[in-house]
């Protein structure tokens, strides 16, 4: 389940907008 | 140059390109108990990203299986309560049939999205949390 969770929380952060 | 926090009321788009936005919208959606429509949103996007080469394969069913568990399974956590049935039983059954396509979850975060731009997103606009970092 833990790596569930990484999965998805790397999955969150690869779509966010990286720092300008 | 027009100050960031500017920007973010234009649109729910230009709040979402840009890392302080998301995290004081997020504060905000915390808040109000529905932080995990923005993370959903998200984890969509990041979903459609995965590359489809080979090896890949495994990870983005892992993956989707994920997003389906932590956000549609449960019908009573946020997420689920704001998509429709039938979008619900889309997602479900590319799950089941291990029937895995970048675009599985694209009605789904468009129904949040449409969610966020008509409630969150305005109210987060007149929110304490936005008027006092203006």
């Amino acid at each position: 389940i833990d790596s569930e969770d990484d999965l998805l929380q790397e999955c969150i952060s690869s779509a966010m907008p990286k720092k300008k | 140059p027009t100050p960031p926090y500017l920007k973010w009321a234009e649109s729910l788009h230009s709040l979402l390109d840009d890392q302080d936005g998301i995290h004081l919208f997020r504060t905000f959606l915390k808040q109000e108990d529905c932080a995990d429509m923005l993370d959903f949103w998200f984890a969509c996007s990041g979903f459609r990203k995965v590359e489809a080469s080979d090896g890949k394969e495994e990870k983005k069913l892992k993956l989707a299986k994920a997003i389906y568990r932590k956000y549609i399974l449960d019908n009573n956590g946020i997420v689920s309560r704001q998509i429709k049935p039938a979008t619900k039983s889309f997602i479900k059954d590319c799950v089941m049939k291990l029937h895995i396509d970048p675009a599985m979850f694209d009605q789904a975060q468009t129904e949040i999205q449409t969610m966020m731009e008509e409630n969150t997103y305005p109210l987060f606009l007149k929110s304490d949390i936005y008027l006092e970092y203006t």
